[in-house]
């Protein structure tokens, strides 16, 4: 690395698509905007910086499709030669932002020789955008030529050389940011991680009626700040991003959700809602709307705000594939519209459309794996990316691959006294490659 | 090798100077770069580029520069005024 590495202070980035390729037969608009996602996943999944979209000026990461002389320094230089830049962090106003020329021909899942594969660029700039320079490494995605396309975006793996030093910049991601302090709301519009458990966490059992998660059928699963929640009756259990269980025992809703009447005694379904990432609870003909974890004025109101019939909804999930809602109730399906706030039309629809998965669902949620996943009972089905069919090999056991439930009850006394071995056993393999030793925290 | 054209020079002399390689002419007395630093320039590029460092603008570096790349520098500033103290 050659430049002085500057780095963001805030953790939580906002990026927009402000101009789109204008010629551009191959790539829509909602493919280019899907790349640049991917591409700033690759960094946010392995650092604790977020990035999200929003939409007007005020994005820390504004990127731009322009051509020739665009007033910035770096003239493009039609077809070939320079293709693209990016900004360094820091207090310009430019920082972070990032240009692409739009006289190449970008293009996704092409072979090589068609044009310059948009993911590739973008990974290497967004690596810019939060203070990489240049590196002569071979493999390294920082190198300053094009190599060609890296592949799918879904299973792209960044070189070792590029997360040693953008964890020297900023850390490794800590797949709990559990302790993490709260974000001071003035410093970024961005919804900070969701906070701890209160303080003063009981270190008693839970209540007699706490249900036990290796033989429950679950009220509603949902995907929060890419964390998974189960929730049963009045009780949750929290997992972290890398699906490692926070704590055996459950916390309590009430407790945590502050503001839903004492009397709820379950929740039918919960969402993050794209867009404001506020949260969405369900009960009966109710639905209630959190930011953070307080619930915000005026609710509870009717599900009849999204044109759901009052009889209230099973289940609730986001495709990644389309930023679309889907409501489920009994063997119906409704699409529905967040960002425009309106249910589509033609719906409701037979959820036989969604080829393998059960009626009468208990709930459904995307994953950090681009995939959706719907639970019933005691277990779950797996739809990949933008398919409509379950995967081969489904269901599967929910507490065997989520909730770290063996054959055995994980709660038995017997277990107990050695669940901290297996949770030992869980430790992660340590990325000890080329040399160098990573260690993360978990908890 | 086939010597190079005046022209490959231009373009070499240019893409070192854009990618930070060689400090920019210097506009008043349009000074010119000397063979030591344009050796120099050379080696360093291609010792980033993982090519053999030959000092001179032979096919494989010319080829190399006519990659498609990032329009950011490859050297930082400091990397080059350090370059101009020594002399």
């Amino acid at each position: 690395a050659l430049a002085p590495q500057t780095k963001w202070n805030k953790r939580h980035l906002s990026w927009r698509v402000r101009t789109f390729p204008k010629e551009s037969a191959l790539l829509g608009r909602d493919t280019v905007r899907a790349l640049m996602y991917y591409a700033l996943k690759v960094w946010s999944d392995i650092t604790p910086l977020n990035f999200h979209e929003v939409a007007g000026n005020e994005a820390d990461i504004q990127i731009d499709f322009t051509k020739a002389d665009h007033n910035d320094g770096y003239p493009f230089d039609g077809p070939g030669g320079t293709v693209a830049h990016a900004f360094f962090p820091g207090e310009r106003f430019t920082a972070g932002d990032t240009h692409f020329d739009d006289d190449e021909a970008w293009t996704f899942r092409s072979p090589d020789s068609h044009g310059m594969d948009l993911f590739a660029v973008a990974v290497h700039e967004f690596g810019h955008a939060i203070g990489l320079a240049h590196t002569s490494a071979i493999e390294s995605i920082m190198r300053p030529y094009y190599q060609g396309p890296v592949g799918d975006p879904l299973k792209y793996n960044l070189p070792y050389e590029d997360k040693v030093r953008v964890w020297q910049l900023y850390g490794v991601r800590d797949s709990v940011s559990h302790t993490a302090q709260p974000v001071d709301p003035s410093q970024t519009a961005e919804p900070p991680v969701l906070l701890d458990l209160p303080e003063n966490r009981s270190t008693v059992p839970p209540a007699r009626d706490a249900p036990d998660r290796c033989t429950s059928h679950f009220d509603a699963v949902a995907q929060i700040r890419g964390e998974a929640f189960f929730f049963k009756g009045k009780y949750f259990w929290r997992l972290t991003r890398e699906k490692h269980l926070v704590s055996l025992r459950p916390a309590q809703i009430h407790r945590f959700w502050r503001g839903l009447p004492v009397n709820l005694d379950s929740v039918d379904a919960v969402y993050e809602r794209p867009g404001d990432h506020k949260i969405v609870f369900f009960k009966g003909g109710k639905y209630w709307v959190f930011k953070d974890n307080n619930v915000e004025e005026g609710y509870p109101r009717p599900v009849s705000d999204f044109g759901l019939p009052m009889e209230g909804v099973d289940a609730v999930f986001v495709w990644l594939h389309n930023e679309k809602t889907y409501f489920f109730k009994d063997s119906r399906y409704w699409r529905y519209d967040d960002h425009l706030r309106r249910m589509d039309l033609g719906y409701p629809k037979d959820t036989a459309l969604w080829k393998g998965i059960p009626p009468q669902l208990d709930d459904a949620m995307r994953w950090s794996d681009s995939a959706s996943y719907f639970f019933k009972g005691k277990e779950y089905w797996r739809v990949a990316g933008s398919d409509m069919e379950v995967e081969a090999g489904y269901p599967r056991p929910i507490g065997k691959d989520w909730l770290v439930c063996s054959e055995m009850q994980s709660d038995s006394p017997e277990m107990q006294n050695n669940s901290n071995t297996r949770f030992h056993g869980q430790r992660h393999a340590d990325h000890a490659e080329n040399g160098y030793e990573v260690c993360s925290c978990t908890s | 090798a086939p010597s190079i054209t005046a022209e490959q020079m231009d373009m070499g002399v240019d893409w070192l100077s854009k990618f930070g390689y060689l400090p920019p002419p210097d506009p008043v007395n349009g000074q010119l770069q000397t063979k030591e630093a344009l050796t120099k320039a050379i080696k360093a590029m291609q010792r980033f580029g993982g090519l053999e460092e030959t000092g001179v603008l032979d096919q494989a570096t010319l080829g190399l520069m006519k990659t498609p790349r990032c329009s950011l520098p490859d050297m930082s500033e400091p990397e080059m005024s350090t370059g101009r103290r020594k002399r």
